[in-house]
């Protein structure tokens, strides 16, 4: 059991982060992602671990034993794995990116109950900039660059299949990250390559406002918008900043939008937690709660309402953390290892 | 941050600018 520990900030809110179980993927090669799905099968409903190696995606299912057990696992032999991309609300349906260096195709994963077989569709091919999952089983994604890049729009059935494709007006960036915006369910955000926010219609396709940030970190992710109040509130971080001390490399930073005028604010810096160095890696955004994976090999976890680190998770003697994703359930956090080990923690 | 530093702030921002913005 681990938080942290700050005798000087006993005000301050504590989390815990408590481990429950541990599984172990991918032994012959390196953890790429992971996630949670809920899954229904013939003989079961549960919520299931995803794991990704480059050559393959396995689902784990908890045992009565308190063992974790493999359900199935899609394998691919041509085009490695980069990243699952989290299909909000979907049950059943796993979606994966796949590519060399960037995205170059994107597939949905299910299970075939007529014929026992796992299925892999092709979804999208391309040079893929950037993939969201959206409420309502939406897929949006972005091809190419600059004056030819596409902004789409996929609709799919509860089986994957797909039922439509609304096209959304291109920024005249490249996009680098969508975000979807809570309260709004018809808004979305993305960040560009030159810092601008673009802000959709995603009913109509319009574009209708794009803001630039004027930051001096280049290639930033927006992970989470929040509407309030007329203002949009968005979470960035910044992994490609240069390392140097936590007072002036923050892990993830809040921008205040205005999206009536376009001005912009940075409101909050999340600091790296007192006693670590280095810099954010990477990490997720999940309701008011932010984890990262840092460079010094610790998973921080920060909430965003009070703008302060809650726990932090020290590397264990196994080795550094390399992934950290939160469970479809909130109250879960996943922290994986680049050996495929994946640890499964209860947050409160 | 105060209404001057952001502008005028509509909680409508979304409707107004659809129908501002081309299709």
């Amino acid at each position: 059991k681990v938080a942290v520990e700050d005798p000087v900030e006993d005000s301050q809110r504590k989390g815990s982060l408590q481990m429950t179980s541990t599984l172990k993927s991918c032994s012959a090669s390196c953890l790429v992602d992971m996630g949670t799905v809920w899954w229904e099968a013939a003989d079961f409903t549960a919520l299931c671990v995803v794991t990704a190696c480059e050559a393959s995606v396995s689902l784990w299912r908890h045992l009565e034993s308190g063992h974790w057990g493999s359900v199935h696992t899609w394998h691919f032999t041509k085009v490695p794995v980069i990243q699952i991309v989290p299909l909000p609300g979907v049950q059943s349906l796993v979606c994966v990116a796949l590519g060399g260096l960037e995205i170059s195709e994107i597939r949905f994963l299910f299970y075939s109950s007529e014929d026992g077989c796992v299925k892999q569709p092709l979804v999208k091919t391309g040079n893929i900039n950037a993939v969201l999952g959206l409420k309502n089983r939406r897929l949006v994604s972005s091809c190419g660059s600059l004056q030819d890049q596409e902004v789409e729009v996929l609709s799919f059935s509860e089986t994957g299949r797909s039922k439509e494709r609304q096209a959304l007006m291109p920024p005249e960036e490249t996009v680098l990250a969508f975000a979807e915006v809570d309260g709004m369910q018809e808004a979305l955000i993305a960040l560009t390559t030159t810092d601008c926010l673009v802000v959709w219609n995603l009913t109509t396709g319009q574009l209708l406002r794009k803001v630039p940030l004027g930051f001096s970190y280049p290639g930033s992710v927006c992970h989470k918008v929040y509407s309030d109040s007329g203002l949009l509130f968005v979470v960035l971080s910044h992994p490609h900043a240069k390392e140097s001390n936590s007072c002036v490399n923050p892990a993830f930073q809040v921008v205040v939008l205005n999206p009536k005028t376009a001005r912009s604010a940075r409101l909050m810096s999340l600091s790296l937690p007192l006693g670590i160095t280095g810099r954010y890696l990477e990490g997720e955004v999940k309701g008011a709660s932010a984890a990262a994976v840092l460079t010094s090999g610790n998973i921080a976890v920060w909430d965003l309402f009070w703008g302060q680190c809650t726990a932090l998770l020290p590397p264990d003697s196994e080795g550094s953390w390399s992934l950290a994703r939160w469970s479809v359930t909130d109250t879960c956090l996943l922290a994986g290892q680049k050996d495929g080990s994946v640890y499964i923690y209860s947050y409160t | 941050h105060s209404e001057s530093d952001l502008g005028p702030i509509s909680i409508n921002w979304f409707e107004e600018l659809s129908s501002e913005a081309p299709l």
